[in-house]
């Protein structure tokens, strides 16, 4: 009697705090504000140092989500979704007693609040000891997305606590948890996208060549690590804090020309364009004529318009191919003229394979993927992926620089997520 | 202060008022069993112990045993997150707008 009088209670305490998980049980707007509520600061850090965990521990989950987190300590309280505090014992006005040190450190409520038990000894990320106050709050705020526990090895989900690793990010299996909560992955369009050529020299001499791959949204990017499908841990990055001297709010092109004889790198952006110096991480500011950047580009490229949507070279005519709008415009870097039987319709140069999947012009992006070995035209959330020669060969029936029939790009190219503006900086 | 002498506080002394109470035999094994949803109401009470304590190893990655052994003891007095293993609500709610309320959480609003 008493062991079912127990656990009855149990139960109908639970009923008011259990979290449950469904593939529509999740926050309906894509931006959430949080606040660390005044009462409820922990002992152990500094105020600064509570606030800077939390803004990293949220923009870790909007890295890896179509959710944008911004911290709010302006609104009135009943407008903040998500309040974090720390208590001991009876706090914060919960149900929920806390046990002191040991055992539960933290709980959390499903779309509600986070309260950490500051009887434990929280430390901050640089800490190898104690409790990582980060890896708990990463935790939490998975529930109140919608996450339940993970008994899997590795994630973030786990229910107990696994002491300090040298760092700890969201795997492969955590972040489709979250996406697929919330509507799958993070779709969006881009400025530019490009494989960046690195030239390295080996202690014996012999000249290595490397590539990254970058995507442009706007004023900031994404490294993207194909081999691992996700971008770089703690990206996007502002434009500026990356490339020096282009302008801060995006690009619309890139264009990376390699030949034998001639090695450039240009970003375009309306009427103007730049050459790139990668020895010393900036644009240039003269080039070899004295002329100083930025440049029109009707005098660098003569017979193209602008601005343009995207362009890309082509190694393989030494044309750099410029698109606007419906046009596509090849450019001869040998003779620096337009090539002839130029501007062509998009449909002429790039045929669809496909009856009617076609991008139809505009597109955001050319881009020239060594991972890949293929050309690809983004636009919006999709591509095409334009057929290559040796793909001819075996089915020769394909059009010539054809487009294959559209993909998504967020299923090409995982995990490109915005974060909020504000927490661009942490 | 709590009491301490590391630069680090790490041997920060904490007083037994202040810590967890240890987990040492079955009966509050079974209080853990049953907060984190291990153990519902509705089983036969002559069943639920040797099967709950079978699932929660198997969870935890021990020896699935269904006794109240010392990795098990062990694994329970870890540090863990407040938040239920197991759902017991077989009807949630579909919440469609974010949840508006103070600390004392109940039903989400629709």
């Amino acid at each position: 009697n008493r062991r079912r009088h127990l656990a009855d209670l149990v139960s109908k305490k639970r009923q008011k705090r259990d979290l449950t998980e469904s593939g529509y049980m999740a926050f309906s707007k894509d931006v959430l504000r949080w606040r660390l509520i005044g009462e409820g600061y922990s002992s152990q850090l500094t105020v600064d140092e509570q606030r800077y965990i939390f803004r990293l521990a949220f923009r870790m989950w909007s890295e890896v989500s179509p959710l944008e987190f911004v911290e709010d300590t302006w609104s009135p309280l009943e407008d903040v979704d998500i309040k974090l505090g720390f208590g001991t014992g009876r706090h914060l006005g919960c149900n929920q007693k806390f046990d002191g040190t040991g055992q539960e450190f933290a709980h959390a409520w499903f779309l509600g609040d986070i309260h950490f038990d500051d009887d434990e000894h929280f430390t901050g990320p640089s800490s190898h000891t104690g409790i990582s106050l980060l890896k708990v709050a990463v935790h939490e705020i998975g529930h109140v997305l919608g996450l339940p526990h993970i008994y899997r090895p590795g994630s973030i989900m786990q229910p107990s606590y696994l002491p300090h690793e040298s760092s700890f990010e969201m795997d492969w299996m955590d972040r489709k948890a979250i996406q697929h909560l919330y509507a799958g992955g993070c779709k969006g369009r881009f400025s530019t996208v490009f494989d960046w050529i690195r030239k390295e020299k080996t202690p014996y001499g012999d000249v290595k060549i490397r590539f990254n791959t970058y995507f442009m949204r706007d004023g900031w990017y994404w490294l993207y690590e194909n081999r691992n499908n996700r971008t770089r841990y703690g990206d996007p990055v502002a434009l500026q804090i990356g490339w020096h001297g282009i302008p801060s709010d995006g690009v619309d092109a890139y264009v990376h020309v390699w030949s034998r004889r001639r090695e450039a790198v240009y970003f375009f952006k309306g009427l103007q364009f730049w050459r790139y110096d990668s020895e010393n991480d900036r644009v240039f500011r003269h080039d070899s004529e004295g002329r100083r950047y930025p440049r029109l580009i009707s005098e660098g490229f003569p017979g193209i318009p602008s601005p343009i949507d995207s362009a890309f070279y082509d190694r393989r005519d030494s044309h750099i191919y410029f698109f606007r709008r419906a046009q596509v415009y090849a450019f001869s870097v040998e003779t620096n003229s337009l090539a002839s039987g130029f501007p062509k319709h998009i449909r002429d140069v790039f045929p669809p394979v496909e009856s009617g999947d076609h991008p139809d012009g505009s597109i955001d992006a050319a881009y020239f993927s060594y991972s890949h070995n293929a050309l690809f035209l983004l636009k919006g959330t999709r591509f095409w992926r334009v057929v290559g020669s040796r793909e001819r060969w075996r089915r020769p029936f394909l059009p010539r620089n054809g487009l294959m029939p559209h993909k998504e790009v967020d299923q090409q190219w995982f995990d490109i997520c915005d974060v909020h503006p504000t927490s661009l900086k942490l | 202060e709590k009491l301490f002498h590391n630069r680090d506080h790490s041997d920060m002394q904490i007083p037994t008022s202040h810590q967890a109470p240890v987990i040492t035999d079955e009966y509050e094994a079974e209080l853990f069993l049953s907060r984190y949803g291990f153990i519902k109401p509705t089983q036969r009470e002559e069943i639920q112990m040797k099967q709950t304590l079978k699932e929660f190893q198997m969870v935890s990655g021990l020896p699935v045993t269904g006794v109240f052994d010392d990795a098990t003891k062990d694994a329970m007095n870890k540090p863990r997150c407040g938040v239920p293993d197991k759902e017991t609500d077989p009807n949630p709610h579909v919440v469609t707008e974010s949840h508006i309320g103070g600390s004392d959480q109940s039903q989400p609003l629709q």
